[in-house]
């Protein structure tokens, strides 16, 4: 197994969205590319990535392999990639993860039993979708952060707003159909749904700067996905789940 | 009063 990155930029936004979640990965090569599925020790918030082996600069994997690290330490590694710094990750005989980060720095990070279980997924039908840019939606979490601790989105047909409310008062943002940074409303059904900014606040935060136009699907009191579409990965999903009524 | 569900209520 060997594969090689174009960049620095995709793996920090990967590593730093799973940092968010998890102390130790396990992921999963195979002849198809490397993937990820986990969930935070609560089992409020999961990750699913999938990174063809299309994105890499070289990609190499004849049987099927799982590693596991300890995210904060392959984290310091990659951060001393610069923006434009391949890296190129192995697994040795030794069993280590041999780190080539750019040309000529090479680590070698020890690898870590990997305890990983398979991870369903929320099996839920979607009936409202919103889609925005990133960074409009990186500006709301932080407007209602300032009154609420949760977010609570609400559609209705091709109309939505995101609102929040705690002890000092209330917010309610409108969204406008015709801003530029809000490509698509709609809804099946009118849908209300309140998830924790605990949450969703790092990992918009981890991706966001990657990630161009992210797709927000939810139900009723059901799990929140938001789909962040990264330049070069297949796909980040996030998902998280509602705070009910009681 | 709001409650946190997990995901695993919805597996």
């Amino acid at each position: 197994f060997g594969a090689k990155t174009n960049g620095s930029d995709d793996l920090k936004a990967i590593i730093s969205a799973i940092s968010t979640l998890v102390e130790e990965a396990t992921f999963v090569a195979t002849a198809e590319g490397i993937s990820f599925r986990g969930m935070d020790p609560s089992h409020v918030a999961l990750i699913d990535i999938s990174w063809p082996n299309s994105a890499f600069e070289k990609y190499e994997c004849d049987s099927d392999i799982k590693f596991g690290v300890r995210i904060d330490e392959f984290s310091k590694l990659i951060k001393r990639a610069d923006k434009k710094d391949s890296i190129e990750i192995s697994i040795s005989e030794q069993n280590m993860l041999l780190v080539t980060v750019g040309k000529n720095k090479k680590y070698k990070m020890r690898l870590i039993e990997s305890s990983a279980t398979d991870t369903p997924l929320p099996k839920i039908p979607y009936d409202s979708k919103i889609m925005l840019s990133s960074s409009k939606f990186d500006k709301i979490l932080g407007d209602v952060q300032v009154v609420s601790d949760y977010l609570t989105i609400h559609t209705s047909d091709s109309k939505g707003d995101f609102s929040g409310k705690g002890d000092s008062g209330e917010v309610v943002i409108d969204l406008d159909k015709d801003d530029e940074d809000i490509e698509e409303i709609s809804s099946k059904e009118d849908s209300v749904g309140t998830y924790s900014l605990e949450y969703l606040n790092p990992v918009v935060k981890a991706v966001g700067n990657t990630a161009g136009v992210i797709t927000c699907e939810f139900s009723s009191a059901k799990p929140l996905r938001i789909e962040f579409k990264v330049a070069n990965i297949g796909r980040i999903h996030f998902y998280l789940a509602p705070r009910v009524e009681s | 009063l709001m409650r946190q569900k997990t995901l695993s209520d919805f597996f």
